[in-house]
């Protein structure tokens, strides 16, 4: 379901030139779920916003679901991430002055929902474990609480495709558990395809292949 | 050279309380390090915040080198926290617009240094690893470069505390490692009083004490 060829990107800041990705070429099946790691500063996120369709590459290609997204205009991208992608930011991106109920919601509103937009958004923070928390605004909540919003928000729109940039880098042991067995089975009993950045050992365990950057290179792809 | 009684925080929205923190008597020695940890939304940041002089508790009573500061007004507490306390937030707070180098510099400006400012500021970068990267604003950094960077900020001035909110969490283990070894030196060599939060139990396994909490009260405190 994601294809990528040679995927480069270079930010360019004055005369200086920083190649934080290249000639990454990735596969991902439809169903699959794969972890990404390396260490800081290797690409990660830089890779995952080329594949969530939040940014174009410098060169090279990404075909999502057979189609070639690299060369799309924003719009285009916009609507193609809105209605396939569900992704959690690094660092959350919630709306500041919504409420945690409200910033769950926004996504089923760009779907289109008339009806039951509420109740869907309510059952999202619930199951992240945030009943109590739903009118609470982002500076309200710890960094934790904050980060399961950001996860809630995610899947609310039941996406067919889950990116996740380091999901439970602010949870306790116990509630990052909890997580992953909600994103395990989706996995499995939904079908949903799962890319999840993550620093932490145990995480990566648990999902079914390991992709490995190093300076902005792809050095592993194996189990 | 901090110690609490009772200390208690309450939010309030609307007619809503948020019992954050419940009576919580700690005691840090000079010279100790020690971890906090505990569930998502269990208190530790609104403790940290306390013990940082970021916030006042809503009753009891917190002594830092054994002055009563939990009455202090803003300008009082700010002086204290400028003069005594390096402070790694949670969501790292660096300026958006200004470059790592700037933002580093910054506690410099406000503790009175004419000369040497820059020279200290690329110094305290290098020492986490990003001498390549001190001219870039946040937004061109990774997540975990701007965790450096807070850290580098909060330990330039030479502080007799170090408070750090979760100062890992998204960091790889290698760079994880480089910054615990990093706090280590100045706690064994120069006797910084260090508080770490986390949800790393191989970091708080290198500090000499654990305080756990849990729903905002103290439930452990020992080795
Ligand atoms: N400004 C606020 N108004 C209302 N409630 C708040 C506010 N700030 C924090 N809270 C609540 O207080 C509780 C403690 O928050 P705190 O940030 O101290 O947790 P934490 O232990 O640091 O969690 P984490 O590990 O997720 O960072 C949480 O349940 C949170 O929802
Ligand atoms: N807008 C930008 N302008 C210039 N350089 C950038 C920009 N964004 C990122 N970089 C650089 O690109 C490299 C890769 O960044 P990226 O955010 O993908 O790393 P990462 O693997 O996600 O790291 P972390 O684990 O710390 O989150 C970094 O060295 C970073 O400094
Ligand atoms: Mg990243
Ligand atoms: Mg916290």
């Amino acid at each position: 379901v994601i294809e990528t060829h040679n995927l480069c990107k270079v930010y360019k800041m004055g005369i200086v030139e920083v190649n934080a990705l290249c000639g990454v070429s990735i596969t991902v099946e439809r169903g699959e779920i794969v972890s990404i790691m390396g260490p800081s500063g290797s690409g990660k996120s830089t890779l995952m916003n080329l594949l969530g369709c939040l940014d174009r590459p410098t060169s090279g290609e990404y075909y999502l679901d057979g189609e070639l997204v690299s060369n799309l205009n924003d719009d285009q991208l916009a609507e193609i991430r809105n209605r396939k992608v569900g992704f959690v930011f690094q660092s959350f991106n919630l709306l500041p002055r919504m409420t945690a109920l409200a910033n769950v919601e926004l996504p089923l509103r760009y779907a289109g929902y008339r009806n039951g937009r509420t109740e869907r958004a309510r059952a999202a923070l619930e199951a992240v474990g945030l009943a109590d928390r739903i009118h609470h605004r982002p500076t309200e909540l710890s960094g934790g609480q904050q980060q399961r919003v950001a996860i809630a928000r995610a899947l609310v729109n039941d996406p067919a495709i889950l990116m996740a940039d380091e999901p439970t880098g602010n949870l306790d042991s116990k509630s990052g558990k909890e997580i992953m067995e909600l994103i395990l089975k989706l996995n499995q009993e939904r079908g949903t395809t799962v890319i999840i950045v993550t620093h932490d050992p145990n995480i990566a365990a648990q999902t079914q292949r390991v992709i490995r950057l190093r300076d902005g290179a792809l050095v592993e792809d194996g189990v």
